[in-house]
């Protein structure tokens, strides 16, 4: 393989006056050099190398953002995922996810609800769930001025149902189970966060009952009480264009790609040591004391 | 010259050296999309009594070091080896093209010493 020949120089030592006289019959053989990337993946959890295209992936930028404090942190010894707002103690992996488009995506006409489809098979057995989150991008409104938006509500609210069983056209009503729901300000933007850990919960333990995500926006009101017919009906324009659920006609690839809805797994896949807390003091601390 | 360097070395005392683990050299660049590799470190030299205190000793290391230092043949001196270590995170690409985050235990030396 044509990495081979470079693959002892990788796990050699920098100084090349330590144990490198350049003679070049110092090199493994093939057949080392063959057990020696086998070990590597090993230590990284892959039984091969991964054939990747990467004009096909988009690195989601939450993804980027968490790497980047991740590698911020300042606990030496630990292996956790530090994420606000989420139980990912213990947990070492994040996957994410994006929605499979299928032609059930036709069935939704409106943008203010849309069913989201994730398909978490690639998640190994032997990992443990320990959190779930769907994240939804706002945007749109926050650039118009208040005049803009008129008589639109200041708030609205987005509930997240795990499709338990889907229904069949005038036979049967499909059975949706709420798992999580947020009043959304109009005037914010950014990302709003979902917790879908008992719906990806049990994706893992029934993987062919995996239906997806029901994702419904409703209108709320902040001047006061609003009757429950209205909260039922559809939103105003502008509200089901401020939560991103899918991608609008004339709207190009790349920028959906950022935009588009993400589900993000944490799991744990237990090959790291349980280490008594006070070992999980910073560097700061340890250089203090 | 060279070994005259190689006795000094052999003759240095134990501490963490530069081992810098680049992902592009192998052609793993395409599925880890960060880092680009990684200073994993490695420890090297001699352990000799007196042991100082930064090489973060156990009390056994000490003993064995004092009973070389009296007749090596006895016991041989004790090893320069990782006594802490990090872990680091790797951003990268699955078989199924997903992108992985994920946090790997005990990758990097942060400390030596004589144990």
């Amino acid at each position: 393989e044509p990495a081979e020949p470079e693959l002892d120089n990788e796990i050699s030592d920098r100084e090349p006056d330590v144990g490198d006289d350049g003679d070049s019959s110092s090199r493994p053989d093939p057949k080392t050099l063959v057990e020696i990337e086998k070990n590597l993946l090993s230590l990284f959890g892959f039984p091969n190398r991964p054939k990747i295209d990467r004009s096909k992936v988009v690195i989601p930028e939450a993804m980027k953002q968490l790497y980047a404090q991740i590698m911020g942190h300042d606990l030496v010894d630990s292996v956790s995922v530090p994420k606000e707002g989420l139980n990912t103690r213990n947990a070492n992996t994040v996957r994410s996810f994006t929605h499979e488009e299928s032609h059930i995506d036709e069935r939704f006409q409106h943008h203010h609800r849309f069913r989201l489809l994730f398909n978490v098979s690639s998640i190994p057995r032997g990992e443990k769930l320990r959190a779930a989150e769907l994240t939804l991008t706002r945007d749109g409104i926050a650039r118009k001025s208040s005049r803009a938006l008129g008589r639109t509500p200041l708030v609205y609210q987005v509930l997240v149902y795990d499709i338990v069983r889907p229904g069949v056209k005038g036979k049967r009503a499909p059975t949706f189970l709420l798992v999580d729901t947020k009043m959304l300000a109009i005037n914010e933007s950014g990302t709003a966060s979902f917790d879908v850990m008992p719906a990806v919960e049990r994706w893992l333990r029934q993987p062919r009952k995996n239906h997806g995500l029901y994702v419904q926006v409703t209108s709320g009101h902040s001047r006061g009480p609003v009757h429950s017919r209205q909260r039922r009906s559809v939103p105003a324009a502008p509200v089901h264009e401020h939560v991103r659920l899918r991608r609008n006609v004339a709207e190009r690839h790349d920028t959906w790609v950022q935009k588009q809805p993400l589900l993000f797994t944490y799991t744990d896949d237990g090959r790291h040591k349980q280490r008594p807390i006070r070992d999980a003091i910073s560097s700061a601390n340890r250089a203090r004391r | 010259a060279s070994a005259k360097r190689s006795s000094r070395r052999k003759n240095e005392l134990c501490q963490r050296k530069p081992l810098y683990v680049d992902f592009s050299d192998v052609g793993w660049n395409d599925w880890i999309v960060a880092p680009p590799g990684y200073e994993a470190y490695y420890c090297q030299g001699d352990c000799r009594f007196p042991i100082a205190d930064h090489l973060n000793t156990t009390n056994h290391a000490i003993v064995q070091t004092l009973v070389n230092s009296y007749n090596p043949t006895l016991a041989p001196k004790a090893c320069c080896v990782p006594t802490q270590l990090s872990s680091i995170s790797m951003l990268y690409l699955n078989e199924q093209n997903k992108v992985v985050l994920k946090n790997y235990q005990d990758m990097t030396v942060v400390g030596c010493g004589c144990r």
